[in-house]
Parts: C-alpha cells; sequence; structure tokens
C-alpha cells in the first residue's frame, strides 16, 4: 500500500491528473479535520466546523499542488502547517469577532493602558470599571462576553505571533519546532515573560501557569481556590492587559 | 518540578502526536463508514459507479466535522504543531490498511475487502484511542500535582517567569 502511495505522488506529479489528485486530497482530507477539530477548540460554539474544514480543504490543495516528494520531506508536516494558515487567514479574513464585542475589548483596554499610565502599576478591576462608568457585574460581563468567544480570538489580537501562529499559547509550544523558529521564540518569551511579571499577582499566576505550564482553566481554578469561570474571567482580563502593555 | 515539567512536556508531545494519528484514522474511517452505510441502506447495489470520488469530495466538510463542535469546551491550551517521529510512524501504520485507490474507489470494492478495510482502521482507532486514554489520566496526574505544588506554595510563578 507505502507504493500504491507512492505511485499515486509520482503518477500526479509527472502527469498532473485531476482523478489523482482527488485520490490524494480523499486521502489526506483527514488532516484537515485534525486542524479544524483543534481550531475550533478555541472557537465558540456557533462556528460551524464544517466552514473550518472548507477553509482547511484549500490549504491541503495548495499543499497537495506544491510539495515535491523528491525533497524527502513528510508530506504530513507541511500539509498541516498550510491547513493551519488557510483556516486561519480565512477566519481573520472574514472578521469573525463580532463588532460590539471587540469594540468593548479595546474600550477596556484603553481604559487599563490610561490607569497603568496614571498610577505605574497594573490597575484594579474596580479602578477599571469606575473608568469606564460601569458596575462591576457589567465589567465582568463584558469579560464573560469576550471569553465566550474563546482563546482564539483573545491571543489572535496579540501584536506579536507571526500570522501563522494561532495563538500566543502556539508560540511558545513551538518552542521544539527546530532551529528556524527558536531565535524568535526565545525573544517572544522573554518580551512576554516581563510583561507578565509587572501584573497583578492573580493574573500573573493564571497567565503563566495557562501559557507557562499548560494546566487548563479548572486545573488553575483548583490552584487558586476558585471556579473555573472566574479564573476564566481573569485570564480575559489578563490578556486584555497584555495586549495593552505590549501595544504601548 | 522541572523534572516533572520536563515528564509532562514529553508525554504531552506524545500525546499530541497519538492525537493527530487518531484524528486520521477517524477522518479514514468516517470516509469508509460512509460507503458501508451507503450499501447497508442500499442493498441491490444500484448506486452510480465512478462517481464516488466527486460525492465524497462534496460531502468531505460534513464527513471530517465533529458535528456538534467536540463537546464542552475544555478550557485546555491547544495549539498545533509539527508532528513528530510517532506521529508519522502510527500514520505509516495506518497508510498499510488501506491505499489511496480504495478509498478513491470504494464503491468498486467488494464486500469482504470493504468489511476488513473498516475492520482494520476501526481497531487501530480504538487502539489509539486507548492508548490516548491512558496518557491523558497521566498527564492529568503529573498536571494536578504540579498544581497542587503552586497551590500549597511549594513552587511560585516567580521563579517560573
Ligand atoms: N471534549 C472532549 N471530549 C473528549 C475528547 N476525547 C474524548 N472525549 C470524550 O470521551 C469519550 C470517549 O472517547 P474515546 O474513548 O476516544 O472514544 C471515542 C473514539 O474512539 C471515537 N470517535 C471520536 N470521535 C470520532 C470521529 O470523529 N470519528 C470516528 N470514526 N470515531 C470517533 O468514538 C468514541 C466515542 O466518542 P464520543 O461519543 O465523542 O465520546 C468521547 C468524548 O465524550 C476530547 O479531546 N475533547
Ligand atoms: N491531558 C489531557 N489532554 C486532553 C484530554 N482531552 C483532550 N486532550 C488533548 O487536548 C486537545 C484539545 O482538546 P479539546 O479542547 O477537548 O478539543 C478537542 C475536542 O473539541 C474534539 N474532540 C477530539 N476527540 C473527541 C471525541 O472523542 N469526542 C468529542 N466529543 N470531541 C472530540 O477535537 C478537539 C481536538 O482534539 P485533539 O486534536 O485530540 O486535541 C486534544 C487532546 O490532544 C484530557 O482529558 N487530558
Amino acid at each position: 500500500n507505502q507504493n500504491q502511495l507512492d505511485e499515486t505522488w509520482a503518477r500526479y506529479k509527472d502527469r498532473a491528473k485531476q482523478s489523482d489528485r482527488d485520490q490524494l486530497i480523499v486521502y489526506y482530507a483527514p488532516l484537515v479535520k485534525y486542524v479544524a477539530g483543534r481550531i475550533a477548540a478555541g472557537l465558540p460554539h456557533n462556528v460551524d466546523q464544517a466552514d473550518l474544514v472548507s477553509y482547511g480543504m484549500f490549504g491541503l490543495i495548495d499543499a497537495i499542488t506544491k510539495f515535491d516528494p523528491e525533497r524527502g520531506f513528510k508530506f504530513e508536516t507541511y500539509a498541516i502547517s498550510r491547513i493551519k494558515g488557510a483556516v486561519l487567514d480565512e477566519l481573520r479574513s472574514i472578521d469573525w469577532v463580532p463588532r460590539s464585542v471587540r469594540a468593548k475589548a479595546k474600550s477596556v483596554e484603553r481604559a487599563m493602558s490610561e490607569l497603568e499610565s496614571l498610577h505605574h502599576r497594573a490597575p484594579t478591576d474596580e479602578e477599571i470599571a469606575e473608568e469606564l462608568d460601569l458596575s462591576m457585574t457589567q465589567l465582568n460581563n463584558i469579560y464573560n462576553q469576550i471569553s465566550s468567544l474563546g482563546v482564539v480570538a483573545l491571543d489572535e489580537m496579540l501584536p506579536f505571533g507571526n500570522g501563522d501562529s494561532m495563538s500566543f499559547g502556539d508560540t511558545l509550544a513551538d518552542r521544539r519546532d527546530g532551529p528556524g523558529g527558536q531565535y524568535e521564540r526565545v525573544e517572544t518569551r522573554q518580551l512576554l515573560g516581563d510583561a507578565i511579571n509587572r501584573m497583578g499577582e492573580r493574573e500573573k499566576i493564571v497567565l503563566t501557569l495557562y501559557y507557562y505550564e499548560s494546566l487548563t482553566l479548572s486545573e488553575i481554578g483548583n490552584v487558586l481556590g476558585v471556579t473555573e469561570s472566574r479564573v476564566c474571567q481573569i485570564h480575559t482580563k489578563a490578556v486584555l492587559q497584555l495586549r495593552s502593555r505590549l501595544q504601548s | 518540578l522541572p523534572e516533572l515539567r520536563d515528564l509532562r512536556v514529553r508525554c504531552a508531545q506524545v500525546e499530541s502526536d497519538v492525537s493527530l494519528a487518531r484524528r486520521v484514522a477517524q477522518g479514514r474511517l468516517d470516509i469508509v463508514g460512509r460507503e458501508v452505510r451507503r450499501r447497508a441502506g442500499d442493498p441491490d447495489g444500484t448506486a452510480v459507479p465512478g462517481d464516488h470520488v466527486a460525492s465524497v469530495l462534496f460531502e468531505l466538510p460534513d464527513l471530517m466535522s465533529d458535528g456538534v463542535s467536540g463537546g464542552s469546551p475544555s478550557g485546555r491550551p491547544v495549539s498545533i504543531t509539527a508532528p513528530g517521529e510517532v506521529a508519522l510512524t502510527m500514520i505509516e501504520r495506518l497508510d498499510t490498511t488501506a491505499s489511496p485507490a480504495d478509498l478513491a474507489q470504494i464503491e468498486q470494492l467488494g464486500v469482504e475487502r470493504l468489511a476488513e478495510v473498516f475492520e482494520n482502521i476501526s481497531s487501530f482507532e480504538a487502539e489509539l484511542s486507548a492508548v490516548r486514554r491512558r496518557l491523558h489520566e497521566t498527564i492529568d496526574a503529573i498536571q494536578a500535582e504540579i498544581g497542587r505544588r503552586y497551590r500549597d506554595g511549594e513552587a511560585s510563578v516567580d521563579s517560573l517567569l
């Protein structure tokens, strides 16, 4: 069967027939399932996974067309990164984050950076709420709305993270990717580490345990002695704060 | 703690590879399963042969998605990284169960061959899911212990940063 697979590739590269290409598409389509499943995990539930798969299929077809079997690399590795890029590109271009939520996130970030330059320290929720003329409940509702969009929305808006990264969690995890990305990654981790270091205690703990220790929100809840949904709010606030800091 | 963390990282890398191979197996299983269901609902085999690839291509977005978007959000940091040796080896094993031609011409596959392909991929997927479940238990136990140390003050985020 391995020979059949090699033959199909050789035949396709030689004659570029549609039927061979279609065989390869069907054979490797499950790679799109993998990528779409993982990206969907960071998105709200109303995002149609079939749509994500459709976007990913373009990346797969692109990969099949461009792949050179002679060069000795693994197709799966090449395809996964093209599929991921295709899904993220399409998501960005359809601008899937609701305007209203994006606007609220921006206003919270602005309040955070103004308070920070005023007090030279991370602002408390009370101060942020007051600055925005909101009650604590209203501010928490905003955090909930933003976090209900999932982590892709939050992290995606970070100023570094190359266009190919779906979250800066990705950026951090990529450190085993080899020499190419290594230098950038070390720099990024340091930048990130410094910014996190100057945050409030709870925000610092949540960000560090989530991105550097890879604990889940629920496990972090056990560390802090709070509910998972509370950790979720703190995480959202912390990422917004990180963004407002990194952007200024 | 650094040893625990290192153990966790290594387990997680294997888990990520196993999860990739599992998803590939499931994707292929669902393509084969579609044919099995089609024949079950069409005992006279009156389907139009030769049009299979076109109709599968058309259905791929539904076949390749999880239907209900994968259960409750796990609050777990997820990333997509390059496949490691474990993933590539398992996928190579999976490749031996069915060739591109098998899947492309699945409507012409004999009854026994179809059952064989379905059985092989299905048991391979079950194997991968079982390994993955055990890895999850291990990783979750390690993470619970790491969490405990932070909670009980034996570790602090400052040393990490
Ligand atoms: N949120 C979340 N929940 C998870 C995850 N992994 C496992 N689970 C949960 O654990 C149950 C058992 O998973 P399994 O032993 O791998 O056993 C699975 C697996 O062997 C198989 N399976 C899962 N997804 C697919 C698929 O897309 N195609 C095919 N052909 N089989 C699948 O079917 C069995 C039952 O699946 P479910 O009914 O979904 O039931 C799943 C699901 O409720 C995860 O990454 N995230
Ligand atoms: N330590 C630990 N790690 C775990 C556990 N469950 C899943 N993971 C890992 O975490 C990734 C994300 O899981 P998710 O957010 O539930 O996101 C999942 C989930 O939404 C969905 N999914 C995968 N398998 C199943 C399944 O059998 N049933 C259901 N309902 N959903 C699934 O696809 C997404 C991506 O799945 P994967 O690529 O396999 O990637 C999974 C897997 O590598 C666990 O109990 N402990």
